[in-house]
């Protein structure tokens, strides 16, 4: 293909006014569900874009200021204003965005995807480049398969796309829980795909477990001891 | 050395796959499966028990908000014994506690907390029954099929989040693996199952096994 096609498929240093969109986008769906006074503010933003089906795919990583926490319902023990370091991939096609990559972490210990490349290997459908034809076309179809499989019914649109741009975060989530696994285990789609890992931990887990200060019970005598 | 693998579904001790709903219960689902699993090899017959009586009754737990083994087992004892599922159904919310001891079906005298030693648990299972343990959800919420063994980091044994029942244990193309039944009903994993590896001490697996016990 000719230098300059063969250069847009590649990805590039994306301008500043052009990652503003993406960036809003990705940082209205982080602060998704939470009170005025505990929404994470937009900090430095850099990134990279490239064509995606009939859109473009941004690639974006930004430092999110995540406010002070000192209300006991929220926080359990008070938390001083932490900056994060996140890496989003936000796909904008005929001007609709979908997050379909989130990365969180505190700014030290966050590993860059950089250094992630193993990672980034066995996530074909957000690395083959450029991205296939219509990639939020077959992430919709997928999404509908999901709901229509666990018979999901969401409120309102904005729920439904909102829920679907979880899903498909999920779908990445699960592709790198995947790809670390030794054993024979395969993750993929399950009931619980819509939900994000909060709500997941929130609802159905026990971090009580962790505690474990039960009542101590004896210790029972092995078999063979009998 | 214990049996090379063994499984407490083909012998009658374990019921079928429960579903806690969106409620944080699976420690009383732990509870419910290893008593089930004590009474039956105990009396010879298996009984459905009820979650719900735990949820209402144990005040020491917190419900949909969580709980531990050890606090449940207490609970049992102090209350005097479990209904049935059929005659304290499950409703997957608190409620006030309606607990009667004339329809108390069974009862327990103890609790203990096994060996950490997976060599050591599996001798337990094969003899004693079904286990009661805690473990790591890590990756739980995509898990379809197959073994799970995430990597010691990603699976931590010092952030156990959830509670499950070890039902048995085996081989599969010569790995080894723990059959684990979960409370999200049969409609996740293998019908319900989860096969996590066993032998690494992979997601906290050993780290809180527990029983009841039956005199």
């Amino acid at each position: 293909a000719p230098p300059r096609q063969a250069a847009d498929a590649q990805a590039r240093e994306a301008a500043y006014p052009e990652l503003l969109g993406p960036a809003r986008f990705a940082l209205e769906m982080y602060n998704r569900g939470r009170a005025a006074g505990r929404r994470a503010a937009l900090g430095a933003v850099r990134g990279r874009v490239r064509r995606a089906g009939h859109g473009s795919l941004f690639s974006l990583k930004a430092t999110l200021e995540e406010p002070p926490c000192n209300d006991p319902t929220v926080c359990q023990l008070p938390v001083s204003k932490k900056t994060l370091l996140c890496s989003f991939e936000v796909l904008d096609e005929l001007g609709k965005h979908m997050l379909l990559r989130r990365d969180c972490g505190p700014v030290d210990t966050k590993v860059t995807d950089d250094r992630n490349e193993t990672l980034s290997s066995v996530l074909p459908l957000l690395n083959k480049d450029p991205l296939p034809q219509d990639f939020s076309v077959k992430m919709a179809s997928v999404f509908k398969e999901f709901v229509t499989t666990y018979n999901r019914t969401y409120e309102t649109k904005e729920e439904a796309e909102w829920r679907m741009s979880v899903f498909s975060n999920n779908m990445v989530r699960a592709q790198k829980i995947q790809a670390l696994d030794r054993g024979t285990a395969q993750y993929g789609i399950t009931k619980f795909s819509d939900l994000t890992e909060e709500e997941f931990r929130t609802i159905y887990l026990n971090p009580l477990l962790r505690e474990n200060r039960g009542k101590k019970m004896r210790l029972a005598k092995s078999v063979s001891d009998h | 050395a214990p049996p090379p693998e063994w499984d407490w579904r083909s012998k009658g001790a374990v019921t079928k796959v429960k579903d806690q709903g969106m409620c944080g219960s699976c420690w009383a689902f732990s509870v419910t499966g290893n008593v089930e699993g004590q009474w039956f090899l105990k009396e010879g017959t298996l009984l459905s028990l009820s979650e719900q009586e735990l949820l209402d009754c144990d005040k020491v737990d917190k419900a949909c908000l969580g709980g531990l083994p050890s606090n449940a087992y207490t609970a049992i004892m102090t209350l005097g014994g479990l209904e049935t599922e059929d005659d304290y159904s499950y409703q997957g919310h608190l409620q006030a506690c309606s607990f009667s001891a004339k329809k108390a079906r069974v009862y327990i005298n103890d609790s203990v907390e096994l060996s950490q030693n997976e060599q050591k648990l599996a001798a337990w299972l094969a003899k004693k029954g079904p286990i009661s343990v805690a473990i790591n959800a890590f990756g739980m919420q995509f898990y379809r099929h197959g073994i799970s063994h995430p990597l010691r980091p990603l699976c931590s044994p010092w952030l156990i989040d959830h509670a499950v029942l070890l039902v048995g244990y085996g081989n599969r193309s010569g790995i080894p693996f723990w059959a684990i039944k979960n409370s999200w009903g049969t409609d996740w994993g293998e019908e319900g199952y989860y096969y996590l590896h066993r032998g690494s001490g992979a997601c906290g697996v050993n780290t809180m096994a527990s029983s009841a016990v039956v005199n």
